[in-house]
């Protein structure tokens, strides 16, 4: 199954899920593959692989070499990408990731004479049987990268932080996806929306969590990502949090989200 | 004087420090235009702004006349916006705001045609005569949108959210910057980096701030945002943090920035 986490509002906790979920759905004992689409690269280096850890074109060049095989047979209709981009073994026995690089940016201008936005889709699924999840990683905006990933995907996961701007853009946010649903990706769903730095100390983040329950009572997850700090110092040794502090209540949160989404997944 | 606030990094604080050192410098007396660039228009609903407050054409509209103005002209030069954009008041008397709306975000393909990127700065040029300060908020990436921003600027705000993946990013966006001087506008410079979010009980905050002040001594704002719930709170009434709560660290840290950001300025 494809998941890919995503929210045009920035600093929500995207690349913290991508990295734990996908760590902790490796423990689980799913092999498990991340995808950084985001040229800022964080969950690459979130995971501890720098660009020289994966032989083999990086993503930017497979989505550019399958952009130009469909240019030059336009009427070909679905083409099998010509390169597959390199995969490196991710910090856990059952994780891989295909990491990102700066010049990921430019790929918007390659990607932009496809309609159909569906590169990485074709990357992916040559990549997928190997794969029980693949975890998709994607730039706080709704550029063609972010499109790619949305018609690449099967279910999305969407992390929002418990604070006033991150609840104003969801509505924005899921106009958008119908959009996405009804002309390039019909089988797209939410997979579920995720409560991310949740202070139970701090009122804010209560009565936001309180809205969340009223407006999306079936598509909120029932774990909610508490405020940790070492959450945030994890990325710093390259480690998912499972690997920092296996004891942090972090730690213990993404390990309860990873069950529910292997049973919203149906899987064991 | 037209200072961008910006940060590919998402979440690091860039809303926070447009509208509160924009509503600070007005309480300081300097007339000041807030110019909200992000599509999530977040400073705009930070203000108590709704898009009905301003009479007169949007900002999207105001940046699709002067492109259409161009393009029937291309090689009349510099061209005189043919559109004023709506100005809305502020939260205090002297502060106005000019705010974004969701269509914002479908600007990236008319800018497209315009490689100096100057649209925004044209605009601004019309409107800068009557305010100190134009403060401009931009979206969490290095679209054409935050390109026109970094056209427009004479001077850059930089937040820099005291954590692990918001240092990492930087010397990418250090080095995006040299780009643009050379080639799109030569007169730009960074005139500081702000520490945001910084919580003195958690190390790693320590961690990052004595990097920052290894590297960029010069540039380095001696006034850290601390972490401050208020600052978090305030957006959900629609005010800046000077009429949230006067009395809260927060307040006082913005109050503090506004006189740096004066003297670097070179403005009583
Ligand atoms: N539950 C948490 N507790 C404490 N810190 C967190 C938590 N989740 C994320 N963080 C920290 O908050 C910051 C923002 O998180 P993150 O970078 O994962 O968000 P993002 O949505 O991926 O950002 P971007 O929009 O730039 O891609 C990071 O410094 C991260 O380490
Ligand atoms: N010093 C602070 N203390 C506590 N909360 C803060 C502080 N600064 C910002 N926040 C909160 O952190 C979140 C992120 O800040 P903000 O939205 O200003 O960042 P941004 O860089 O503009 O995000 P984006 O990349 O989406 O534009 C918001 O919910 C905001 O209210
Ligand atoms: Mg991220
Ligand atoms: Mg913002």
């Amino acid at each position: 199954m494809i998941l890919s986490v995503i929210n045009q509002k920035g600093g929500v906790g995207k690349t913290t899920t991508a990295v734990n979920l996908a760590a902790a759905l490796a423990q689980w004992g799913h092999p498990t593959l991340l995808v950084d689409l985001d040229p800022q690269g964080n969950a690459t280096s979130g995971c501890g692989v720098s660009a020289s850890d994966y032989g083999g074109p990086s993503l930017y060049e497979a989505l550019v070499a399958i952009e130009n095989a469909r240019a030059q047979n336009p009427d070909g209709g679905i083409i099998a990408a010509p390169l597959r981009p390199g995969i490196a073994k991710g910090p856990l026995p059952l994780l891989s990731v295909v990491g990102a690089s700066p010049e990921l940016a430019g790929s918007e201008i390659e990607l932009a004479s496809n309609p159909r936005r569906d590169g990485l889709k074709q990357i992916i699924t040559e990549l997928k049987n190997d794969f029980q999840f693949v975890i998709v990683d994607t730039p706080p905006s709704l550029s063609i990268l972010t499109v790619n990933s949305l018609v690449a995907a099967d279910r999305l996961v969407i992390p929002v932080q418990c604070e006033y701007y991150a609840l104003e853009g969801l509505g924005q946010l899921l106009r958008t996806l119908e959009k996405i649903r009804r002309f390039l990706n019909p089988n797209l769903s939410v997979m579920g929306l995720l409560r991310t730095m949740f202070d139970g100390r701090v009122a804010l983040s209560g009565q936001v969590s309180t809205e969340l329950e009223k407006h999306f009572p079936q598509l909120l997850f029932k774990t909610a990502i508490p405020r940790n700090v070492r959450l945030a110092e994890a990325p710093s040794y390259g480690k998912p949090i499972a690997m920092h502090d296996k004891r942090s209540i972090g730690a213990d949160a993404y390990r309860r989200l990873a069950v529910e989404v292997m049973s919203r997944a149906g899987v064991a």
